[in-house]
């Protein structure tokens, strides 16, 4: 992780996965 | 109210007719009615009023109304447009349609930007980056020592912050996320092409003559 974009690791927030919205 | 399936139909507030919302966005008509649909689904999914409240936004993303999240709330914030504490369909719409495929990268870019951008000063600050660092190794129950953190905060910041004045601004965001396209991943729904396949229901309930 220490050689990890900050926004990389940021984007797998679950917060920010809006493909959820569409599970039924 | 906005919750009863009629054909002859009232509406909830923020309704937009499909095909404004469709002449202003990467969404066809057909698209703007399937969206309907699913808005109608999550506006009613607590409170029956045909609006989205952050705990159906929470229900609809964590399966959990109560699911405190610095970048879901983010992300709400910025759908909702007029900052009246709901989204609205016309707003629900506008906001998905940067999410298309179809929709400029500049336009992804800048949204990102502004979901960063946690205090709205027009820069990405480092303060901003850490604290969205902590917020998402707190959410993955991960845990770096603080050294780590300030490693990683300090090794993006040197990347992004290309002009060195301690913060990030658009333009050097917009040539950060062009060497590094993986930021935006998330960004882009292939789904909402096909969103038509996912809500077939809207066909029913279409109040737009196939003539039109």
């Amino acid at each position: 992780p220490a050689l990890m974009n900050a926004f990389e690791l940021i984007s797998t927030s679950q917060g920010l996965n809006l493909g959820t919205l569409f599970e039924k | 109210m906005g919750c009863v399936r009629s054909r002859h139909i009232k509406h909830p507030p923020g309704y937009e007719d499909p095909v404004i919302l469709a002449a202003e966005t990467s969404f066809t008509v057909s698209d703007v009615e399937a969206l309907y649909e699913l808005f109608k689904k999550l506006s009613c999914s607590i409170i029956k009023d045909g609006l989205i409240h952050k705990e159906e936004f929470q229900l609809a993303l964590f399966r959990n109304s109560n699911k405190e999240n610095l970048f879901a709330d983010r992300i709400f914030d910025l759908f909702d447009l007029k900052r009246n504490g709901v989204i609205e369909f016309g707003e629900f719409v506008r906001s998905l349609s940067i999410f298309h495929p179809n929709t400029p990268e500049a336009e992804k870019i800048a949204f990102a930007f502004r979901l960063y951008d946690l205090r709205h000063t027009g820069f990405i600050e480092r303060e901003e980056l850490k604290e969205m660092v902590l917020a998402l190794l707190n959410e993955s129950d991960l845990y770096l020592s603080d050294d780590v953190v300030e490693t990683i905060v300090d090794k993006t910041f040197s990347q992004a912050d290309t002009k060195g004045d301690g913060k990030i601004d658009p333009e050097e965001w917009a040539e950060f996320v062009k060497r590094n396209p993986s930021l935006l991943r998330n960004m882009t729904l292939p789904y909402l092409k096909d969103i038509t396949m996912g809500f077939p229901s809207f066909v029913m309930n279409s109040e737009v003559n196939d003539a039109e």
